[in-house]
């Protein structure tokens, strides 16, 4: 069987779904400063398994939208326009629901699959890694 | 009551992936 790290390279979702690569994953990110990506991206699939009848919920909802969606960040920047407005209605209507976040996030992976993956799989970060 | 970024920090920290 493959090593978890032979696994890395094969995807991103293998690559975050192992605790040392997401580690160094972080680390690289942090470097690059865009580290927010990641963090935003664990955001929405911890917020997925919350329980909508906790009033937590909906703060947390609203924590994730004023710390990514309503400012100028690195995740604002990556979203479609409609994406952050039908966030934004949502949280305004407290309509909360456990996919209100999976199109930003899966915007903001294909990005990062574009981009930070792949530069990640060439750093020194990385490399010395392995 | 925890604040808002406890809050935040709980639940990123609730989807990192755990021990091999």
């Amino acid at each position: 069987p493959d090593s978890p790290l032979a696994r890395w390279t094969k995807s991103l979702h293998f690559l975050l779904g192992d605790q040392d690569g997401a580690h160094l994953f972080r680390t690289f990110l942090e470097r690059e400063k865009c580290v927010d990506t990641l963090d935003f991206w664990f955001a929405c699939n911890g917020f997925r398994q919350m329980d909508l009848n906790d009033t937590k919920t909906l703060r947390v909802a609203k924590a994730i939208f004023k710390r990514y969606i309503e400012n100028n960040s690195i995740v604002a920047k990556q979203l479609k326009p409609a994406t952050k407005t039908y966030i934004r209605d949502s949280i305004k209507k407290q309509q909360i629901d456990s996919a209100m976040f999976d199109q930003a996030q899966t915007e903001i992976q294909s990005t990062m699959e574009e981009n930070a993956y792949q530069m990640f799989l060439t750093s020194d970060i990385y490399l010395e890694y392995v | 009551m925890d604040s808002e970024d406890d809050l935040l920090q709980k639940c990123i920290t609730s989807a990192m992936p755990k021990q091999r």
